[in-house]
């Protein structure tokens, strides 16, 4: 009911709170959120007036009142165990990041349909079959899983993410996959022409 | 001289106006791509209109005019020459990745500062050892190098990756890195915090 794009911003209202925060801020207002996010105040006012009251006119917002609110909405205070499916470099990389256990996020798991890696060891976690990822996830609670599977394979493992029960998938694989729990695709590509258009921008001075 | 969220949305604009094209749509209006994108239509007009009079009141913009000046203005056309810094998992994941070139992007060079894998291939490139980046970037004109190594590793990385000359970087690495040639810093958690936010709100129904 709350569309995606407004869900991104409150991501980055957090986000820019939490910094406020680290300076001692007590008060801010849209019109300094926009400036610093380089959003339209009038997006900013829209996009919190979903979740209620925040603001006193002419006093604009208390910091902690409204970073304390999004990171409720946005249940950020709880931890999230997540599985890693597809072994792989990027599965690896994903399993290795250590800022994820700093954001609330655990991975407990890592699953392939390779023989050759099924029983190794990665850290603390075992490579473990796609045949045993239902039992696994009932038994764990598993809420997420990140497929960082290749592109032919994308829906077949979803599929099976589906299928074992987990809540919602953060899909890496160049693919576009048809499940029916929340998906959120990643693809670093748009980042790289952003930092394109800035390296043309700046030859141009 | 133009914010970098205004270049990430004209970036998403313009994949919204390649869609239109695949659709065969002539003509859109800030209201249509306001709908498309959860982004405010007021918004969308006022980053069109740094670049120039596109469209007519009334009328609207011109799907083929628009993305053309966009395409040129990001700098899509081009083809643009990369480097991956450290080839470990994350480095090797990149540099797999299919949808580059179709972006544009073309992987030419591995980097790495372990002797075990200088010389190693992956795919068709071979990993060359940090002292022979400079030389390198030279002779084959790189554009971008995709920062890959440990947090701990990430500020001299970046330091030998502006001294030999490269335009700009985009930074995997999950450290803030201090250098004057454009960053562009990705993180995956923004992502995952989204999706957590995304099976709350469906458990709520
Ligand atoms: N979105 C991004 O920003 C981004 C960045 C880099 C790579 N990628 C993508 O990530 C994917 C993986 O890349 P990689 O370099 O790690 O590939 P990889 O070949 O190293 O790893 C893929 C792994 O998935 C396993 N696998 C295959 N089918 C499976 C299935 N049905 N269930 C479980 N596991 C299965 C394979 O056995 C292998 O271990 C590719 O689609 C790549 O394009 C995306
Ligand atoms: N931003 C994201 O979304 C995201 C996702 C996954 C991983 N990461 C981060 O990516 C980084 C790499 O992860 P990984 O799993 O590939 O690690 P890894 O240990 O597998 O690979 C790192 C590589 O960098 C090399 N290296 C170290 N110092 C170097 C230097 N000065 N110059 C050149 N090469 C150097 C190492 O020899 C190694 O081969 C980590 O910081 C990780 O947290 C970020």
């Amino acid at each position: 009911k709350i569309p995606r794009p407004v869900i991104r911003r409150l991501v980055v209202y957090y986000r820019c709170l939490e910094r406020m925060k680290g300076e001692g801020k007590e008060y801010t207002s849209s019109k300094e959120l926009a400036r610093r996010l380089g959003i339209k105040a009038c997006q900013i006012r829209k996009d919190l007036s979903y979740f209620g009251g925040f603001g006193k006119r002419g006093v604009g917002y208390k910091v902690e009142n409204l970073r304390e609110r999004l990171e409720e909405i946005l249940g950020i205070g709880q931890k999230w165990r997540a599985v890693v499916i597809g072994a792989g470099n990027l599965g690896k990389a994903i399993a290795g990041h250590k800022p994820l256990q700093q954001q609330g996020f655990e991975i407990v798991g890592m699953f392939d349909t390779d023989g050759r890696k099924i029983g190794k060891k990665f850290g603390n976690l075992e490579i473990m079959h796609m045949s045993d990822l239902k039992k696994f996830v009932e038994e764990n609670d598993v809420k997420i899983a990140i497929l960082c599977v290749p592109a032919d394979s994308a829906q077949d493992a979803a599929k099976a993410v589906e299928e074992a029960g987990v809540g919602g998938i953060l899909n890496f694989s160049a693919r576009v996959i048809k499940v029916s729990i929340p998906v959120e695709n990643v693809d670093f590509t748009a980042s790289l022409k952003s930092l394109a258009f800035q390296i043309i921008k700046r030859k141009g001075k």
